[in-house]
């Protein structure tokens, strides 16, 4: 089926956090999530990517200034699970290709990669759902990340004019 | 803010599919994606968390019934980039809580999270929109993974009557 790219969005101030060798148990990721409810810190992205020997890395983004609090929920979290260690990236930014009917996204994510590739444009976390393929860069480079968005789907044009993909 | 968690959704037959040890350099993921949208081969989720010391892990995931095109299609991708490895699963599926406004989503996250931690389900990847949160679980456990987001939603219930996180 084809997709079209309806716009394209970007938060500039987030925040990264990293939490490296979870164990990669049931409840694991509630023991993390439930500390940062309990702060009503408002989370972005969760990315969790399959486990290896027994441990998971979990990365989630937050607006940059609450990274500390974060960081302190994180921490009694991290050390009541044992997890190897905390790390973060206050220099961040989202950039989104937002989709209409992206239930296929193929043909997106290679429109959008190709985009940021040509651009010299680094790739620091990516997650997805049926409208949206978000990726994380570094803040210096969002708007650029952005441009590239709007140049790789015709997103300047009207919409009875864009190509799908 | 509050969100409600509108439904919940599944994808019964996936598969997932992991390139391990990828440079973390600009063009890597737009080599992996070009290889597969060429074979027209339709990508659900894919999730990259960050990398470490240079490298970093891609997964994705595709009808189960298109596995082997592209385990080949990722195969000489994986090659080009000189990639540490690549795995797959084929007893996976996705479970998502699909949201109305969930553009903070702790609250949804922490009460997921602790649903699947109580039924003892493991969560294999985790990836997020501002209106769905899906993760990937093994394929037996799906179904008790729906219920229980039914459960801790009270999907069952009419709207009006259903709390918000
Ligand atoms: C790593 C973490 O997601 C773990 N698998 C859990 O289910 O909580
Ligand atoms: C790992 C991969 O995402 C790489 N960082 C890229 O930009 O393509």
């Amino acid at each position: 089926p084809n997709m079209a790219v309806g716009g394209a969005a970007i938060t500039m101030n987030e925040a990264r956090i990293t939490v490296l060798g979870v164990p990669d148990v049931p409840g694991a990721s509630f023991e993390i999530f439930s500390r940062i409810a309990e702060q009503n810190i408002s989370v972005d992205m969760i990315v969790q990517n399959v486990g290896d020997e027994g441990h998971a890395d979990i990365s989630f983004t937050v607006p940059r200034d609450e990274l500390q609090p974060t960081l302190d929920a994180v921490a009694s979290a991290s050390q009541s699970l044992g997890a190897l260690d905390v790390t973060h990236d206050e220099n961040v930014a989202k950039v989104s290709a937002v989709g209409l009917g992206m239930a296929q996204q193929t043909g997106v994510a290679d429109r959008m990669f190709r985009g940021l590739s040509e651009a010299g444009i680094n790739i620091q976390m990516i997650t997805t759902s049926e409208i949206k393929i978000s990726v994380l860069v570094s803040r210096p480079e969002a708007q650029t990340a952005l441009r590239v968005i709007h140049e790789v789907f015709s997103l300047h044009q009207e919409p009875t004019d864009r190509p799908t993909f």
